[in-house]
């Protein structure tokens, strides 16, 4: 029966980012670096945000079909998770309640006919 | 109301600066909208501290008590212009330099360069937007930037963008006429937008967005502060 058991070989199993390693995808990951300057530590900071940068190449592709007049694409925060963008680069508080007044009353409405 | 306008070729908008990686953009909002508002006032375009919101800003929100100011981990700019009557004014950034780092607030009331007297919230009509823009300079405005992590250039105008969660502070600073849009026919209007993540990030630094669609909740959280000539 062991002898029936396929040994998986691929990364899928240790989600380690090896599969991604000599692709086109590197080669943009590692102009990336240069002209932003980026720096990692370790090999395995390395090989964890070429597995971001992928995924961003994904997402930019599909901000790119969701918003064609404009360009999406390698930007400065490609090796950042949306999460690690959201924390780092974001920063309104409270704007799921939407429009938060403060003290500062509603401006009135101005003539903009013509 | 002209069918393009811009506060840059006026002089009213300072060079785009750069947050870091700190989420201090409600300040860098802020600081925008004072900078145009008093250089209306005065003719002179002065440079403001971001660094004093993001070190000595701790104000709540009046409605929601949870919304407060909080340095690198976020803020509002309602609550930074609250503060900033209190406090008195703003200093320059030169007297008051970005660290991108929130530390001990370091203030100086003698140094105030501009002193905030009141702002208002502009209503959620992109008419009205357009008016408030043109008459009384760069209006601080909240955005959902999902998008804008990938922006790289030209007009967006996503098919579908959040409304409700609000999650950045950039600066209005104009708009223009045509902007071509493929999906949606011919030249779109859209807003020219401040951020402060740098001249390498967008239009060296700017965002354009497609108006008249409230898109990305750009129109929910709009406000204009007033500033005391001396």
């Amino acid at each position: 029966i062991s002898n029936n058991i396929i040994r998986q070989v691929t990364d899928v199993l240790t989600g380690d980012n090896h599969a991604l390693v000599g692709t086109a995808t590197e080669r943009q990951f590692i102009s990336f670096i240069n002209k932003y300057g980026k720096e990692y530590s370790t090999r395995e900071e390395y090989m964890h945000r070429l597995g971001i940068f992928a995924k961003n190449m994904m997402r930019a592709a599909e901000h790119q079909a969701l918003d064609p007049t404009a360009v999406h694409g390698v930007t400065q925060f490609s090796d950042l998770s949306e999460e690690e963008f959201e924390a780092r680069f974001l920063g309104v508080q409270g704007g799921k309640s939407g429009t938060l007044l403060g003290g500062g009353g509603e401006a009135p409405v101005l003539d903009v006919k013509d | 109301l002209p069918e393009s306008f811009d506060w840059r070729e006026k002089g009213a908008v300072t060079p785009v600066k750069m947050q870091g990686s700190c989420g201090s953009c409600w300040a860098f909002s802020t600081t925008g909208s004072i900078e145009g508002a008093n250089f209306i006032a005065t003719g002179k375009l002065i440079n403001l501290s971001e660094q004093q919101l993001v070190d000595c800003d701790h104000t709540c929100d009046a409605t929601d008590k949870r919304a407060c100011n909080d340095g690198c981990s976020g803020g509002l700019m309602t609550n930074a212009y609250e503060y900033l009557i209190k406090a008195g004014g703003i200093q320059e950034e030169e007297a008051y330099p970005y660290t991108g780092k929130p530390g001990e607030c370091k203030f100086s009331p003698e140094k105030i360069a501009v002193r905030v007297t009141n702002f208002t919230n502009i209503p959620g009509d992109e008419q009205q937007i357009a008016a408030r823009l043109v008459h009384h300079g760069p209006l601080a405005v909240g955005l959902n930037a999902v998008f804008m992590q990938t922006y790289i250039g030209g007009v967006s105008c996503p098919l579908i963008c959040g409304k409700k969660f609000l999650n950045h502070g950039v600066l209005l600073v104009g708009y223009g006429a045509k902007g071509f849009s493929i999906l949606r026919l011919g030249n779109r209007p859209y807003w020219i937008i401040k951020n402060s993540w740098g001249e390498k990030w967008g239009e060296d630094g700017y965002y354009r967005l497609c108006r008249g669609h409230n898109m990305c909740g750009m129109s929910s959280m709009v406000s204009a502060v007033m500033t005391k000539t001396s």
